[in-house]
């Protein structure tokens, strides 16, 4: 039941944005982070036959179905993680990145990753001063349920608050900081370990890249809910 | 005959050479004057590490001591005293290709530290710089009839690779921020600095087969509702036709449930 196609006309040398009818699952399996259950993965794969041509292109991605929330708890201050609407210790370990040689390969990360998971971790947080993580890396976050708190290219060091002070504005060209950003997060968001996007290290990015940051993540209006007087659960649409 | 559509990793048979013991140009590479391999490469090239860094392309050629073991990282010279034309480095590689009629040809690079000129056939392409973005070209018509490509990739690194202080220190002077590039490479309390900040072709390079529709970037979100009985996926992606005539397209989505063992079920 879940193989759906689409008739649909792209007109010559140009691109359209499409979005596919929602699918309906019925109690489909959940991803769960370690610990908390299973890592349930589906691969979704998409493919585009164009008349006299035959298959034109085709895309896969192993995906999970799940819900992370998080809140800064008013009473702490600190930040509460909610996983399909189950609050979660969380159990994170500091993630610089693998290899001071870039040398990440797919067996290197499944190594690592599941050394964590195996150490019990339920997050990486990946710190600014490193990299925007890999696939290969999410790709065995999702496998070994490790949620991901991905930092953006900005460290309290580096970026005004270090000895010297330095790069009080962050990077010289914030346009091209913006573009790596969006980039980044179009090549990770489908990842089920993708649990918080975070604009820096021990620094809040300059005001317009952070307000920038901010309104590309926001949530879409369809995910958020809220919580009526009566303590029931509505979403805004 | 027509070459599949899909997707082709390039991470063999790379050369690599310092750009300063190099004479010619990029066109030349990679028209009249392309590098051999066979049986060895000749000096200055080398074998060369893709994806990787330069460091790791001098590491594996045994040109540096690794930086890893004891004092090492001392003997290998710093950006900042040799200049970034000393790690300003080409990448040279050959892949086979020879699409057909309808088919068409990118070349992607998933990501390169700071900025590079790409060369294919003698064709130039600057690609801006930033370390954490995706680089697509379409090389459709720049491919050679015979099927036989050779690509030559010149890197640079980051403009501001800074200095490291005698004394070490959170970032070193801090100039790496000044990009949108790693910041840890220039050491932190708990890492030495990596003497080339990391430059080169450091994540994959992608062939990229299609016709004349292809995908890009799905996005894919799941919504629940009644306590996680009833769920949705909802998917949202980008469709280019790159031919000059419209196409009639049947776009199929396909979810089928975790492999359990090799039973896979729809």
């Amino acid at each position: 039941e879940h193989l759906q196609s689409y008739a649909i006309t792209v007109p010559p040398q140009s691109d359209i944005e499409y979005t596919i009818p929602s699918l309906f699952f019925y109690k489909p399996n959940l991803w769960w982070p370690n610990g908390m259950g299973k890592q349930s993965l589906y691969n979704v794969e998409i493919s585009v036959d164009v008349k006299g041509f035959g298959e034109s292109d085709s895309w896969s991605h192993y995906f999970g179905f799940r819900k992370i929330e998080s809140t800064i708890d008013d009473s702490t201050g600190g930040r509460i993680f909610k996983v399909n609407g189950e609050p979660i210790f969380i159990r994170g370990g500091n993630w610089i990145l693998s290899d001071g040689l870039l040398r990440l390969t797919k067996k290197r990360y499944m190594t690592d990753i599941k050394f964590h998971a195996d150490m019990n971790f339920n997050m990486l947080r990946c710190w600014g001063g490193g990299l925007a993580e890999r696939p290969d890396f999410y790709h065995f976050c999702d496998v070994y349920g490790l949620m991901v708190w991905q930092e953006f290219w900005i460290t309290g060091d580096v970026d005004g608050r270090g000895d010297p002070i330095s790069n009080l504005n962050g990077p010289l060209d914030h346009d091209l900081f913006l573009l790596c950003a969006r980039d980044t997060v179009k090549l990770l968001r489908n990842h089920a370990s993708l649990a918080l996007w975070v604009g820096g290290n021990e620094q809040v990015p300059p005001v317009d890249i952070n307000k920038a940051l901010k309104n590309d993540l926001k949530l879409h209006p369809m995910f958020v809910s809220y919580q009526t007087s009566k303590n029931e659960e509505r979403y805004l649409s | 005959m027509a070459v599949a559509v899909g997707k082709r990793v390039l991470d063999t048979g790379w050369l690599a050479a310092r750009s300063t013991e190099v004479a010619l140009t990029g066109v030349q590479l990679t028209t009249t004057h392309p590098p051999a391999a066979d049986p060895a490469p000749p000096a200055p090239w080398m074998s060369a590490a893709v994806p990787g860094t330069v460091l790791g392309t001098l590491l594996k050629n045994n040109l540096i001591p690794d930086p890893f073991y004891g004092l090492n990282n001392q003997a290998i010279v710093d950006i900042a005293d040799a200049g970034r034309d000393y790690y300003t480095f080409w990448f040279f590689t050959t892949f086979q290709c020879a699409p057909s009629a309808n088919q068409h040809v990118t070349l992607n690079f998933r990501g390169i530290n700071y900025s590079a000129e790409v060369y294919l056939n003698g064709h130039e392409e600057v690609l801006p710089k930033g370390m954490f973005r995706r680089h697509t070209i379409d090389i459709t018509d720049i491919l050679h009839p015979d099927g036989n490509n050779q690509l030559a990739v010149l890197v640079h690194p980051p403009d501001h690779p800074g200095k490291i202080p005698p004394q070490g220190g959170q970032g070193g002077d801090h100039e790496i921020g000044k990009d949108v590039a790693t910041q840890y490479v220039e050491g932190w309390d708990w890492m030495c600095p990596i003497r080339d900040r990391n430059t080169g072709i450091w994540d994959e390079v992608l062939i990229s087969i299609s016709g004349p529709v292809n995908i890009i970037d799905p996005h894919l979100v799941s919504t629940f509702h009644d306590d996680f009985k009833r769920s949705y996926l909802h998917c949202t992606l980008q469709l280019e036709n790159k031919s000059s005539w419209i196409a009639d397209c049947t776009l199929k989505i396909q979810v089928s449930t975790e492999l359990e063992g090799n039973v896979c079920l729809v």
